[in-house]
């Protein structure tokens, strides 16, 4: 089972339709590797990505540096997710 | 012996025993319940349908489907919640009695087998199919891309490698070609429902296009008594819209396809929750998810119940 430890989900908030283009380039970026869990579409709705630890440093420099605004949403995701198989084994076991 | 009483609708279940349980449900409640093939996933699993009727021959009938996109686990726990809520409350609740006494309810949980199979054993995050792709090493399609309407238009596509990969051609994975080919045989589907998740919103068409739909105006009445339906349980909110208006152009979606095919009713629902879990919504959110879903599915299917097209 492939693991996510040290990915975060970012969620992303975009003033203008510049910042968006910028995020729009940012998907484009295949070495990154990331995974939108919500695109970017409109100003008014935010968006969500999750991002690999090996670029979570130049995404986040990316957004600061074109100072777009971003909130952790999900700190590791390695931790729900083994939550959430623990929660399935306990189940099973019952 | 297994049967329904013992399957555990608050947890998240493999692809086998959600489909043991579509056994046990036809089962136990053989007088209303039946399982249908409708067709094979590209890796060959058998994709079921049950089928919650009540009377002969081809009734007007709705259609509800779960799980296109494969990571988003609550989606098919909700569904399974669902089918055991209609057979269990078929005459003791009035308002699923008269449901299946004029309607037919046909409920696709898993509509991605590959893809939750994947999600359980390898890739948690896997939203796409996992057909091969004619010259990438990247496999899969986006099966919420791939159907005929406005295919391969904004919002979808062209790179087999990105998650939201229309296909070749619209209808070339055989999830979405299984599903199109039951609806046009069967002739009298009146509303196409569809489950996906997260984001808490309730829409209709359009996506391919930022155009309203002719039915625009009762459609989002609908959808707005749909979404107090759901509010009234738990106090969730939801968002309702054309899917072009909610959040933005997407091309080849299911219900784009069955409202111009000539489904008056057709919604797309998100599901919990707004971004704290995503995809990952905790396991004890799964019954209070599908309550007050099942209250806005309620809603809409009486309304198509008393207003026939």
């Amino acid at each position: 089972l492939e693991t996510f430890v040290g990915h975060q989900v970012l969620r992303i908030k975009t003033r203008n339709e510049e910042q968006l283009k910028k995020l729009r380039f940012l998907e484009t970026l295949d070495h990154l590797e990331l995974d939108f869990w919500l695109n970017p579409s409109t100003p008014a709705l935010p968006v969500d990505v999750r991002i690999p630890a090996h670029s979570l440093q130049a995404v986040k420099i990316f957004l600061e540096s074109h100072g777009i605004e971003y909130s952790i949403l999900i700190e590791d995701l390695q931790v729900i997710l083994d939550r959430e198989k623990q929660d399935i084994v306990a189940s099973q076991q019952m | 012996e297994r049967s329904s009483s013992t399957f555990n609708y608050g947890t998240y279940h493999s692809l086998a025993s959600i489909y043991q349980e579509l056994d046990n449900l036809a089962s136990e409640y053989g007088n209303i319940v039946s399982k249908i093939q409708i067709g094979e996933s590209y890796e060959k699993r058998p994709l079921y349908v049950l089928k919650f009727s009540t009377g002969r021959g081809n009734r007007p009938a709705i259609w509800l489907d779960a799980g296109i996109h494969s990571r988003e686990w609550v989606t098919q726990a909700s569904a399974m919640w669902i089918a055991k809520k209609i057979a269990s409350d078929y005459g003791n609740d009035p308002s699923i009695t008269s449901l299946l006494n004029n309607l037919d309810i046909f409920l696709l949980p898993v509509a991605n087998p590959d893809g939750y199979e994947f999600t359980h054993t390898t890739n948690r995050m896997w939203r796409k199919t996992r057909s091969k792709n004619s010259g990438s090493l990247c496999i899969g399609v986006d099966p919420n891309r791939n159907w005929d309407a406005g295919f391969g238009g904004p919002g979808a596509s062209s790179n087999p490698c990105s998650d939201s990969y229309h296909g070749p051609r619209a209808n070339s994975e055989v999830e979405v070609k299984s599903v199109v080919d039951f609806i046009k045989n069967h002739g009298n589907i009146q509303a196409f429902l569809t489950l996906h998740s997260y984001s808490q919103l309730l829409m209709y068409p359009y996506g391919y296009k930022c155009t309203p739909p002719a039915d625009n105006a009762e459609l989002n009445t609908i959808g707005k008594a749909a979404a107090n339906s759901i509010r009234s349980l738990y106090g969730t909110t939801y968002t309702v819209g054309s899917i072009c208006s909610t959040i933005y152009q997407a091309s080849g979606g299911s219900i784009d396809w069955s409202y111009d095919y000539g489904i008056k009713y057709s919604f797309a629902f998100e599901l919990r929750d707004t971004g704290r879990y995503g995809f990952l919504l905790p396991a004890a959110q799964i019954i209070p998810t599908a309550e007050e879903t099942w209250l806005g599915l309620k809603t809409i299917m009486e309304y198509v119940r008393d207003n026939p097209y």
